[in-house]
């Protein structure tokens, strides 16, 4: 692999993609799906998150263009060139330019658009042309299967160089980054799966998945609807990771990748923080659920299959933390995903199943279906 | 490379404008630099592009360098800017 001269890379680890020209050869959902395979492509290699936005200048702007498009680097025609990217950067940089005379498509009929675009997106994310022919930054086209794609050695090696290894946990896969128009429902009933997150809201729970929350009243089965994270918390953009309330400060937090935002009811109050003002280790990068036990004002932070203590009136981390969540929480089995605390039980969310914790008894006193909370 | 003198006409303005576009940097010199043009920098860059793509290097427009250059490709340079 090789890296541009003076190594430029993102300083961030969430950024942001938008699809400003689409082509007429491909209908603009494939373009999206395309685009969003090939950023995963290399999101699930580094710690990098990509979110789409829909308006305004994103640090990767796409677009299909014809000829000479005002870059200084014209494009030819039907093949020669397919297409080109912009190193990390202010401005252009990170920019990604599709030749719109070019038959774009899904398959092999044409040039494979997620191909070249996980290319050109190794360019945005800092990597220059690899001499390894066997690499996706060799500068030739040759097709790759979107589906069960690998990125291939070099080119982790590549772009691990530049933004280090992602730490994936067992059980909390990568983030799917799919668009944010009319996300499908995640068949809670019907599917082994968790919630991303769990937390109280004034006098409501949300239960999150995917780009989707629902809204209950906590003693309440009926009116429950799920709803798009965008409409109402449209920072957030897609799924969270973690959430919880400080109630005494009517103040609720959530979690995504590195960062954090900072709610007052469902108003966001201000710009994402760095998960890193609590005080986390840099190897952290993301959370996996958050809890705010009343009694003791500290929240639990759980990662991985250990989980940290905040000391909320001293905004202060505990010393002697991480911990092991499964020797520290007898009966609680597996990673957290979310967590809730609800009339002085903890209810531990892993997987289909939610654990009820007793903190006095200091043990698991019933076990539910996670979806049960949506009334399934 | 057994070819017409008017292929090889084509196929030398091909290569020329393909070392043009991946094999030249643009803006990298400093004002008051004289920059070598004609056969010797661009058997150079022959030499340059047949070592990136793992090429015998001769520096001279042969098969291989010609079936090379008509692949289509990314349209960054391999010499980066």
């Amino acid at each position: 692999y090789r890296l541009f001269p003076g190594e430029p890379k993102w300083k961030k680890n969430i950024l942001t993609y938008r699809i400003s020209k689409y082509t007429s050869s491909m209908t603009s959902a494939d373009v999206d799906k395309a685009i969003e395979m090939a950023l995963r492509a290399w999101s699930s290699a580094v710690p990098l998150n990509f979110v789409r936005i829909n308006s305004g200048e994103a640090d990767i702007m796409i677009s299909f263009e014809t000829g000479d498009h005002g870059d200084s680097y014209p494009f030819d025609g039907p093949r020669g060139t397919l297409a080109h990217a912009f190193a990390p950067g202010e401005g252009l940089g990170g920019d990604t330019h599709f030749d719109n005379a070019e038959k774009w498509t899904m398959g092999k009929n044409g040039f494979n658009l997620f191909t070249v675009a996980a290319h050109e997106f190794g360019h945005a994310l800092g990597l220059a042309h690899s001499t390894d022919s066997s690499a996706l930054m060799y500068p030739t086209y040759k097709y790759q299967n979107p589906y069960g794609f690998r990125l291939p050695k070099d080119d982790v090696k590549g772009i691990q160089a530049l933004y280090g290894p992602r730490k994936t946990f067992p059980g909390k896969p990568t983030v799917p980054h799919t668009p944010p128009h009319s996300p499908s429902i995640p068949d809670l009933c019907d599917s082994s799966s968790s919630f991303d997150a769990v937390t109280m809201l004034g006098k409501e729970l949300l239960f999150f998945k995917d780009r989707i929350f629902w809204r209950r009243q906590v003693h309440l089965m009926a009116g429950i609807r799920p709803s798009t994270i965008t409409s109402s918390f449209p920072q957030l953009m897609s799924n969270v990771d973690a959430a919880y309330e400080v109630a005494e400060r009517g103040t609720a937090y959530f979690f995504k990748g590195p960062h954090y935002w900072i709610t007052r009811g469902f108003q966001i109050q201000g710009p994402p923080r760095t998960i890193y003002e609590f005080g986390f280790p840099r190897y952290v990068q993301r959370i996996d659920a958050a809890v705010y036990l009343r009694d003791t004002q500290k929240t639990l932070f759980f990662v991985g299959d250990e989980y940290y203590s905040y000391d909320e009136r001293k905004r202060k981390m505990e010393k002697d933390y991480p911990k092991n969540t499964e020797e520290e929480f007898s009966g609680v089995n597996g990673q957290i995903d979310a967590a809730v605390e609800l009339n002085g039980y903890i209810y531990f969310f892993s997987g289909p199943k939610t654990y009820k914790y007793d903190t006095e008894k200091e043990d698991v006193v019933s076990v539910l279906k996670s979806s049960s909370w949506i009334g399934c | 490379f057994a070819a017409t003198p008017r292929t090889s006409r084509n196929n030398y303005h091909l290569l020329q404008a393909y070392l043009v576009k991946y094999y030249t940097k643009k803006g990298g010199h400093q004002i008051g630099e004289v920059v070598a043009r004609g056969s010797n920098s661009m058997v150079k860059k022959i030499k340059e592009l047949q070592a990136f793509f793992g090429l015998r290097v001769t520096g001279k427009l042969d098969q291989s360098t010609m079936d090379v250059i008509k692949r289509p490709r990314c349209g960054v340079p391999d010499v980066a800017n």
